[in-house]
This record gives structure tokens, C-alpha cells and sequence, in this order.
């Protein structure tokens, strides 16, 4: 892909963390 | 179905099915939401976001989802 390691890094970063997210939203609602 | 506005639910299909690296911009979310003024986008990619739905990547314009590979 196009991307540079550094911005590779970045976005799997941010997706680790919306998984986070993702995981207590969904604790919250039981 | 899945507790998301009809809104929401329309921005992260688009989202989802993005298969660009980098995700998806807002400049072609709102190309293909003619319905969907900017502002209702920017809400509806908050919203998203904040849940977990998706997340930004190269930049605070850009987005991928969660259960997309």
C-alpha cells in the first residue's frame, strides 16, 4: 500500500482503541 | 436492528465497504450521501466513532471500521 510505516503504526493504534471502545459500549448495555 | 439511526447506519456501510488503506474521507462520504448535508455526517462519524464503530487513520478525515478486515 501506499501508506508510510509511521502511518501504519498510527491507524492500527486507532483501531486497537475503537476495539476498546467498541467492547465497553457493548459491556455497558448488559 | 442494530440501535443506529438510519443516518448512521448509512455512513458506516459506506465505511465498511471501503477497501482503500487509508478508509474512507468525509469529501467521499458526502459525495455519495446526496441525501446527508456535512453536518449530519460529521454526527453520524462522531457518533461512530465514539462507539467504537469506526476510527480515524491517517488523518481526523479519514475513517475505517472496526469489522472490516
Amino acid at each position: 500500500s501506499g501508506l508510510t510505516e509511521e502511518q501504519k503504526r498510527r491507524i492500527e493504534e486507532n483501531r486497537q482503541k475503537a476495539l476498546a471502545r467498541r467492547a465497553e459500549r457493548l459491556a455497558a448495555q448488559r | 436492528v442494530n440501535g443506529l439511526t438510519a443516518h448512521q447506519s448509512q455512513v458506516l456501510n459506506l465505511i465498511k465497504n471501503c477497501p482503500v488503506p487509508e478508509g474512507m474521507s468525509l469529501q467521499e462520504l458526502k459525495l455519495q450521501l446526496h441525501n446527508m448535508s456535512m453536518s449530519t455526517i460529521k454526527q453520524a462519524v462522531e457518533f461512530l466513532s465514539s462507539e467504537g464503530h469506526i476510527y480515524s487513520t491517517v488523518d481526523d478525515d479519514h475513517y475505517k471500521s472496526t469489522d472490516a478486515e
